[in-house]
């Protein structure tokens, strides 16, 4: 439901 | 020990001090020194001049831009990463918008009520064709209200920090998780505002329903521009400016 947030979320720090 | 836990604490201090200035997006020295940078008459009318549609584009890809360094801040904020996933998202989800409004006081001048948008300073007149005069007008009040605390840098990171971290949020797994760091949170600003004897600000904070309720009226006003222009938001908003707000 939170597709992108969750993408965002693991991806690291950028 | 109470030495230890003030050292604990001034870590966590450091920490979301760190973590704002590398995700505050712009620098308030550079924001200050183009503060008097104002569009021209031209320029504003060929803001005014654009469809509702672009505008309301426009507006969405900026906020969604800060949103992404909201997001950013929040990965590098010590403990934020520990939640679980699903009350990481909660937060973000009812947090980060508030934070942007929050860090917006920053790019306000409050001298002449214009904000920075698009590389210059712009008055509430600009938004015109976005036909949600009551909301920008409400965004303006409450940016000018926060001008008037006269917030340091290290004051916004961590009352924003306050702003992402809240226990009360509905939907919460480990609300008990989410209220311990938000505790120590608590505990950091307090120790900052005595330290540098501002500790009267704690009692001229905007109250969070008034937060709660400009975020509410932007998610009204996005209603009422899909009914109007059905399809636009789908074809061309960014994606994680929908799944926030749609």
């Amino acid at each position: 439901k939170h597709r992108i947030l969750h993408k965002l979320l693991q991806n690291g720090n950028s | 020990s109470p030495t230890s836990a003030g050292v604990e604490i001034e870590h966590l201090t450091q920490n979301v001090l760190k973590s704002y200035r590398e995700t505050c997006q712009l620098r308030a020295e550079d924001l200050q020194l183009r503060r008097w940078d104002t569009f021209s008459r031209e320029e504003v009318c060929a803001y005014q001049r654009k469809p509702m549609e672009e505008m309301w584009q426009r507006c969405a890809g900026r906020i969604t831009e800060a949103i992404q360094y909201v997001v950013e801040f929040a990965k590098r904020l010590r403990g934020f990463m520990d939640l679980c996933q699903n009350d990481q998202i909660v937060l973000l989800k009812a947090g980060a918008m508030e934070v942007v409004l929050v860090r917006m006081c920053r790019a306000f001048n409050a001298d002449n009520r214009t904000v920075f948008f698009e590389g210059k300073y712009a008055g509430a007149e600009l938004f015109r064709s976005l036909g949600c005069h009551e909301l920008i007008s409400s965004i303006f009040d409450f940016a000018q209200s926060l001008c008037a605390l006269h917030f340091s840098e290290s004051e916004v990171a961590l009352f924003s920090a306050l702003v992402l971290v809240n226990a009360n949020r509905p939907w919460l797994q480990d609300q008990a998780k989410v209220a311990r760091l938000q505790g120590h949170l608590d505990v950091a600003f307090r120790v900052l505002l005595r330290r540098t004897r501002r500790e009267g600000l704690l009692a001229r904070l905007p109250p969070p329903g008034r937060l709660r309720a400009l975020c509410s009226q932007h998610v009204e006003q996005l209603q009422a521009f899909r009914r109007l222009h059905p399809g636009v938001l789908h074809a061309a908003f960014p994606p994680l400016y929908r799944e926030l707000f749609a």
